[in-house]
């Protein structure tokens, strides 16, 4: 199991934005992201999360000195796209578990969430693909997460 | 732009649960996925957003065979865990974009949702790294979500 991680990644600078209760039909990720993209915002996460009772969060991340630029846009997307309210948060970090075939592995994904646990780290997103789990948490906790990963994965600094 | 997305990926005999409502406390993540692991199943796609109140959305995917096996695992852990409902959907697919410094493009992203949007894809979720944008839609768009997408990146079929 543990053969298959290979690194841990982490990046501070980030800002998170989402969008809480978003109406969950076609063209509403493309209002939000769209006009992010003209104005040439680099985005790094997007996670949305299945609808309940029509309504669903949509967050994205991008680096820290976006930050004015993205709220300018979203004042103008207001009246195109419903949501409940914007909650931005900058006192994040994302924290990446790289490797291959992770995917297959339930259980490198529960380990890593059972260390984390243990030392009282709460995670605030999770997103996965095949290579790699992606977690966002509190910006004072990165490296604490960071050094319990590296432990719990046996790798090297 | 187009460059960067070198190909579509997608599978169709997946299954879907959402524990809706769980606590945004550490070990929630570990207590779900744990019993999951132990049970030897292969997880796909885990995804998490943001806690609103306090509490959020936990949704993975797994291979439908594995149906059966997890609504019992989902059933022992009831206990451990308090969530508001369990959501189990089968009418799924997984679509996803690969490409390499895609996490930069929010261009490629948009481009992608705009195009589903333009056709009546609806994206259940979506979940990004930095070389892949992974979308959930539902079972029967699939191919059309496919061909569409294969259009708008002017990719080979
Ligand atoms: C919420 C958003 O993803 C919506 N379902 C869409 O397809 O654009
Ligand atoms: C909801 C779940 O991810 C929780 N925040 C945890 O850390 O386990």
């Amino acid at each position: 199991e543990n053969a298959s991680v290979s690194g841990i990644a982490f990046q501070k600078d980030q800002i998170k934005f989402t969008l809480h209760g978003v109406g969950d039909v076609p063209g509403t990720a493309f209002k939000i992201l769209g006009p992010i993209s003209d104005a040439e915002v680099e985005v790094d996460v997007i996670v949305q999360n299945v609808s309940v009772d029509g309504k669903t969060d949509f967050t994205f991340t991008v680096s820290s000195e976006d930050e004015d630029t993205v709220k300018k846009v979203l004042e103008n997307v207001k009246n195109d796209i419903s949501f409940k309210k914007l909650i931005v948060d900058s006192n994040i970090a994302k924290v990446s578990l790289v490797g291959v075939g992770m995917r297959s592995q339930a259980g490198v994904a529960s380990k890593a969430f059972k260390a984390l646990s243990e030392n009282d780290v709460n995670i605030q997103i999770i997103c996965t693909s095949e290579i790699k789990i992606t977690m966002v948490v509190e910006k004072d906790l990165v490296d604490k997460a960071v050094e319990v990963l590296h432990k719990e994965f046996e790798l090297e600094k």
